[in-house]
C-alpha cells in the first residue's frame, strides 16, 4: 500500500523538485532530534546542541538525495546513521578537544603502552602515576577530562576495519547483532573474544565495573553501589579502560 | 538470574522502541508547533524558511551531567514500525504548507495525546527496568552473582 511519502519519494526521484526535498526533510526531520539528543549525552555543555542538529539536518539532506527507495533498504537506518556521521564528523573538524588534554591523553596511552608492555598486563593507577610522575588524584582528574572527550569515539573506538558509518562498533559486537557480511561476522567474533582477554585481564574493580558496564548495561549508579566506589571514579574507570584497550589493539 | 536477564532485556527493547517513538512525535509537534505561531504572528505561508529553523526547532535544552549507561548506537530493531505509527498519525505533516492553521491545530493534539501515552508507557517500563537492574545490584552486593560470569 503506497502510503502519501511513499508518493513523495517517487515525486522527488523522478523530478528532483526542492519543494518535494524539502517535504521529505521536514518529515524525517524528528530523526534528527533523535539522534543529536543521544550524541550530546556525555559532550561538555560548551557543545551547541543546535550546532549538532544542524549538523544532523545537513546528514538528513544528504541522506535524502543519495538515498535509492527501489534498493529496498529502510530509509530510517541509512538516514540515522549519515545523520550520526555528520555531527560527529562537524565534532571532529571543530576541533574541540582542549589541547591540554590531547597532550595528556597522548602521555596516558604511552605510559599505559609501556606499562603493559613491562608488566604483561594492565597496569594500576598507582603504578602508571609513578611512571608519569603524577599523584594518583592528578591521574584521574586527567580519566575525567578524557571521559568527557572520549565519548564521540568510545562507540566506534573499536570499529572493525575501516568501514565508516557501518563499522561495527564496540557495543554491536557485544549485542551479537548480525553482521552484514561474513568478513565482518569473523572481525566481530575476534572482536569479542579479544574483549573478554582485554577486560578480564584489568585490575580487579576496574574488570568488573567495565564488566557491569558493557555487559550488563548497568547506570554508573548501579554500578557505583555494586563496586563501592563513586560514580565519578566509574567513569574515570572507563576512560582508562578504553584507552588501554586501544592501546592494545594498537601494537 | 537468567529469568530476570530476559525480562529486564525484553523491557529494554520495549523502552528504547518507546523512546523512538516519543522523540519522533516530539519533534512533530515542536515542528507543527513553530508553524502555528509563525503563521498566527502574521507570517506568511512557506517552506523554504522551515527547513533552515528545524535546529533551533528540534534541539533540547542545554545538558547537564554525563553518561549514565551505555547506549546502542542505532536505532530500535523495530524503527521502521513506529515510523509508520507516526506516519498514520502525522499524514498531514508532508503538507504543511497546504494546511489550514486548524488542521494543523488537530495534528498537534492528535500527536501530543500520543506523546503522553508514549512517554507513560516509557516511564513504566523505565520503572521495570530498574526495579529488575535493582534486584541484580542486591545479587552482586550479596555475592550471589559474579560480574565475570557475564565475559
Ligand atoms: N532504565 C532507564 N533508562 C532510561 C531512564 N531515563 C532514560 N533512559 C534511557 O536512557 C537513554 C539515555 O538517557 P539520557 O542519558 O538521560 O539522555 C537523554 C536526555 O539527555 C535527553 N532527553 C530525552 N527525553 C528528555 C526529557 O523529557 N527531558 C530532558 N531534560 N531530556 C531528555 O535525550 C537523551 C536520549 O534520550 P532517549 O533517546 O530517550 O534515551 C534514553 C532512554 O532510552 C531511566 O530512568 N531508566
Ligand atoms: N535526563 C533525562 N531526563 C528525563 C528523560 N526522560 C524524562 N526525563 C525527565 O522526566 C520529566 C518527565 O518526562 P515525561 O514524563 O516523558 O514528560 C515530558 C515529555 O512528555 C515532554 N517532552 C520532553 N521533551 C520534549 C520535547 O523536546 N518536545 C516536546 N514537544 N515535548 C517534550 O514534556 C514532558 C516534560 O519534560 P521535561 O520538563 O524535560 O521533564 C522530564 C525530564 O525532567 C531522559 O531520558 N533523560
Amino acid at each position: 500500500v503506497l502510503g502519501p511519502v511513499d508518493e513523495l519519494w517517487a515525486e522527488y526521484k523522478s523530478t528532483g523538485s526542492q519543494k518535494c526535498r524539502d517535504e521529505l526533510i521536514v518529515h524525517y526531520a524528528p530523526l534528527v532530534k533523535y539522534v543529536a539528543a543521544r550524541v550530546a549525552i556525555g559532550l561538555p555543555s560548551n557543545v551547541d546542541q543546535e550546532d549538532l542538529a544542524s549538523s544532523g539536518i545537513i546528514g538528513l539532506m544528504e541522506a535524502v538525495s543519495k538515498f535509492e527507495p527501489e534498493r529496498g533498504f529502510k530509509f530510517e537506518s541509512y538516514a540515522a546513521a549519515r545523520i550520526r556521521g555528520a555531527i560527529i564528523d562537524d565534532l571532529r573538524a571543530l576541533d574541540w578537544v582542549p589541547r591540554s588534554v590531547r597532550s595528556q591523553a597522548r602521555q596516558v596511552e604511552a605510559s599505559l603502552s609501556k606499562l603493559q608492555e613491562k608488566f604483561g598486563r594492565s597496569p594500576t593507577d598507582e603504578e602508571m602515576a609513578e611512571d608519569m610522575e603524577v599523584t594518583v588524584r592528578k591521574l584521574r582528574s586527567i580519566y575525567s577530562k578524557i571521559s568527557t572527550v572520549m565519548f564521540v569515539s568510545l562507540d566506534r573506538l573499536l570499529s572493525v576495519g575501516d568501514k565508516g558509518e557501518s563499522g561495527m562498533s564496540l557495543v554491536d559486537t557485544l549485542v551479537d547483532t548480525k553482521a552484514e557480511d561474513p568478513e565482518q561476522a569473523v572481525e566481530a567474533k575476534e572482536m569479542k573474544q579479544f574483549l573478554v582477554k582485554a577486560i578480564a585481564g584489568l585490575p580487579d574493580r576496574e574488570r568488573t565495573a567495565i564488566t557491569l558496564y558493557y555487559y550488563e548495561g548497568l547506570s554508573l549508579a548501579e554500578i557505583s553501589q555494586v563496586v563501592g566506589v563513586s560514580q565519578a571514579r566509574i567513569s574515570q574507570m572507563n576512560a582508562k579502560s578504553v584507552m588501554t584497550f586501544r592501546s592494545m589493539l594498537n601494537r | 538470574t537468567g529469568d530476570l536477564r530476559t525480562r529486564r532485556d525484553e523491557c529494554r527493547e520495549l523502552e528504547s522502541e518507546f523512546s523512538y517513538a516519543r522523540r519522533l512525535l516530539q519533534g512533530k509537534i515542536d515542528i507543527l508547533g513553530s508553524e502555528l505561531k509563525r503563521r498566527s504572528e502574521g507570517g506568511d505561508v512557506g517552506m523554504g524558511d522551515l527547513v533552515g529553523r528545524l535546529p533551533s526547532i528540534l534541539a533540547d535544552e542545554p545538558r547537564t551531567g554525563g553518561a549514565t549507561r551505555l547506549l546502542e548506537s542505532d536505532l530500535p530493531a523495530n524503527a521502521g514500525k513506529y515510523r509508520r505509527y507516526t506516519e498514520r498519525l502525522a499524514t498531514g505533516l508532508a503538507h504543511i504548507e497546504t494546511s489550514t492553521p486548524e488542521e494543523l491545530t488537530a495534528m498537534v493534539e492528535e500527536l501530543a495525546t500520543e506523546e503522553r501515552k508514549v512517554s507513560e508507557d516509557r516511564r513504566r517500563a523505565q520503572k521495570i527496568i530498574d526495579g529488575l537492574n535493582a534486584e541484580l545490584v542486591r545479587r552482586y552486593q550479596k555475592g550471589d552473582e559474579d560480574p565475570s560470569s557475564l565475559l
